[in-house]
Formats: C-alpha cells, structure tokens, sequence
C-alpha cells in the first residue's frame, strides 16, 4: 500500500509538471500484442510530420517498439523494466525529463502489455486508453475488470479478424457495461485503417483545452 | 525479494506434497486470451471422462473458466485473486487439498492471464507450458523473455489464423531460441484441432513416470 501512496504522490507531480507546460499525455494499457505499437505507428503517420506526438515506451527488454515509432516520424524514449510487470510514475518523471516535449504535444505512453498490474499505477496521464483485441475473446472486461473499470477509453481492435474468430461484439460490449457503463468504446482496425479518423478526433478533442 | 524466498519455500512443500501422492502438476501460462482454457477443454474432452485430469484455475474476477472446465468434463477449484497478478505457492497449496487429487491424476494450473509476473512464482508445478498465440506477433520472446526462458513447453497456439495475419513462424522460433534454444515448441489450434495429439503425447510422458 505505501508503495501505491507514494505513486500516486509522484503521479500528481507529473500531472503538474504536464500541465504548467501545455502537455497531455495519455497511457496505452492492453494485453500484450493487442495492437499499441501498430496503432501508434498509424496515429503518428496520420500526423504527417508535424511533430504533435512524442513517445514514452515501455518494456520488459528490446528498444523494438520505440524503433518501430520512430521509424513512423515520433521522437520516442524506451524504458526497460527488466522482471518489472507496470511504469510507475518515478519511471515516467525521469522519461518526461529526457524528452522534454515541446508545448502543446500529446503524450503517448505505451505501458508494459499487461492487462493487470498497470491498472493500479497512475503515471500522471489525462487519460487511460485501454485497447483490447478480437483474438482475446470478448469476456475480458469480466474477467480482468479492474483495467477496463479504470479506462477513459476503450479500443477494440483488430477488427478486420472479425470473419476469422468466434466473437460477439455484442456481448462483449455487455461485459463492457457491466463493468465500466459509462466507458465509450471504439471499433478499429490498426492494420486494414477502420475507426482510426475517429480515434484521431478523441485524441485530439483530449489535446484541445491545452493549446 | 522476501516474498519470492518464502514463495520457492512453500512451492517446494507443494512439490513434495504432489510427488508423495504420484500426482503431476502443470502450469499453464499466457498472455489474456491466448487460449489456455481452450486448450484445456479439449484435452479433457480427449481423455474421455477417464477423470485423469484436474484443474486449479487461476482469475482476478469470475469463476468462467472453471464452469468452462467442469462443462468438458473435469473437476476444477476456482480461485480469485481480486487485484492479484499471479497465483502462488500459498493459493496452490490450498486449492490442492480443496481439490484432493486421486493419484496419478495431471493438476493443470491455469495461472491469471500475464505474460509477465507469473514467470517468478513457482508453485511447485513439475513443468511449465507457455502459450502463445499467433495474433498477438512474433516478437514476444524477445519482449517478455523471462516467461519464455522458464518454460518446459513452448504451444504457439491459433495457427488456424496465420493466413489471416502477419506471422513470421521463422522469425517467432528464431526469438525463441535466442532466449531459450533448449525448448521445444508444438504448433497447435485448440479451436481446429491441430497438434494436440502431440500436445497430449507431451502430457501423458510427463506423467508416466509417476504412476
Ligand atoms: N489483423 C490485425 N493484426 C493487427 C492489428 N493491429 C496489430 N496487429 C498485429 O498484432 C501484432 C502485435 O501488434 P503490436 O502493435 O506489436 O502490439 P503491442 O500491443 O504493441 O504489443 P506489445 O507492445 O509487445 O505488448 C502484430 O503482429 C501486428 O501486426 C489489426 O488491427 N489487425
Ligand atoms: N481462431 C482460434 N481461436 C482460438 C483458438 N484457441 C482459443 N481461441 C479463442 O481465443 C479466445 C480466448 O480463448 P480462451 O481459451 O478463453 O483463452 P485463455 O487464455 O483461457 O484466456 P484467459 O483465461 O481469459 O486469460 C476465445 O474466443 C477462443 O475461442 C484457436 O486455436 N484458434
Ligand atoms: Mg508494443
Ligand atoms: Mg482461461
């Protein structure tokens, strides 16, 4: 519990350290391979240059993702966090600091994929995005509610895999409301490019009161 | 690093606990929704109500799984560990005597769907599966490498799905064996049915010799 208390102390450091300088940042929580990385790669090339978006990237090992967002046109710092199963707000203070975003960009922090544990660490974001994909089967909100009780937004992704797989939106939407009613939810596509134009409007609706 | 020394403790009474009475106990462990559940269902509707399984399944919240499990034909003890990550010794140790395997029985664990911290908590399980799916990408091995160098068994499981997605099969062993080149690893789908012959040759040699 103490170590909780002293994140969340640190959290609202970062949620000021953000805010005194025209920031948003928003922490990307799924399973892993649900699809952060592919949908970051799609909302930086949608930004075409135009240096809105920096990167925060968190892993076990390897610098793969942070490469494959640079390689789309972001500025991208990588933590490692070796047997660590979440980023903690201290992790994501020193990543701030390294990147020194400039005013007015969205900060995207990609979380170790993790359907459990980053749901009890608050690293200062304005809002959680928690993505979910159809392979995962659509019971997942009953079955690991705390994440998708704590989300801003939910993203079900890889739609394109719906003609392929046993999944009932439906019902998924169901499990969804019973533990989050309130949550809106996004179809998407990361790949094939459905429900990405929506996406890109909620981000930046998020990023509008900071400019 | 306490609780992980106290945990290796009581794995090991776990371990003893199991050998004493021939009974061979496996830790299934994946990413959320990689399908060890279906995995599960289908070796126990292959072993033909000859009861020689039993399941101890491990969720943050609901006891889905384990009506799964019962509804294939095998007793299951379901255990929920709130906002818990993993199973441990502690838990196991429990649901063991909850469940009072007859001997030469296989105890399938299935742990919380992580691809993280259950790599650290032994339970006192003689072998532990990995289980992948082919949705979430071939880089898994080199992203959450500590889950994957403690396993027995590698399943790269939904190969029913790779004409539907990106999936390097050499790129995904290749990972593999730069992080752990001594497992071997069976290509199945628990939905069509392929490998799990050879999934329950893998089984039934592990409990040969105990009974
Ligand atoms: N069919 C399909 N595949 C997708 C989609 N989005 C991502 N993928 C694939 O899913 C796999 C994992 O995607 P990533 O973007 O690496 O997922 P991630 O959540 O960033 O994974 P980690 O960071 O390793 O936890 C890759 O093989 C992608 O090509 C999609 O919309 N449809
Ligand atoms: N296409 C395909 N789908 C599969 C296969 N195996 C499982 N699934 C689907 O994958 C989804 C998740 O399967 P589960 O068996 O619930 O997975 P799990 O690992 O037990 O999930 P959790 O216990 O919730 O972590 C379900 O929709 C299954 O139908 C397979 O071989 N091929
Ligand atoms: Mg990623
Ligand atoms: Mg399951």
């Amino acid at each position: 519990q103490d170590v909780l208390r002293r994140n969340d102390h640190l959290a609202q450091h970062n949620r000021e350290w953000l805010s005194r300088r025209g920031l948003v940042a928003v922490n990307f929580v799924s399973s892993p391979g649900s699809g952060k990385t592919s949908l970051l790669e799609n909302v930086i090339r949608r930004d075409e240059g135009r240096g809105r978006i920096a990167v925060i990237q968190g892993d076990q090992a390897t610098d793969r993702d942070a490469e494959r967002v640079r390689a789309a046109g972001a500025r991208a710092v990588q933590l490692n966090t070796g047997t660590g199963c979440h980023l903690d707000a201290q992790m994501v203070a020193r990543a701030l600091e390294e990147l020194a975003p400039e005013p007015g960009t969205l900060v995207a922090i990609e979380n170790i994929g993790n359907l459990v544990c980053p749901a009890l660490f608050d690293l200062g974001e304005q809002a959680r995005l928690a993505l979910m994909s159809v392979p995962e089967g659509a019971d997942k909100p009953l079955k690991y509610p705390y994440m998708f009780r704590g989300a801003s937004l939910v993203v079900l992704n890889k739609i394109d895999l719906l003609p392929h797989v046993e999944f009932d939106v439906g019902f998924f939407r169901d499990c969804l409301r019973q533990v989050n009613p309130d949550v809106s939810c996004l179809e998407v596509s990361a790949t094939r490019g459905d429900g990405l134009s929506e996406l890109m409007e909620w981000l930046a609706a998020l990023c509008a009161p900071a400019s």
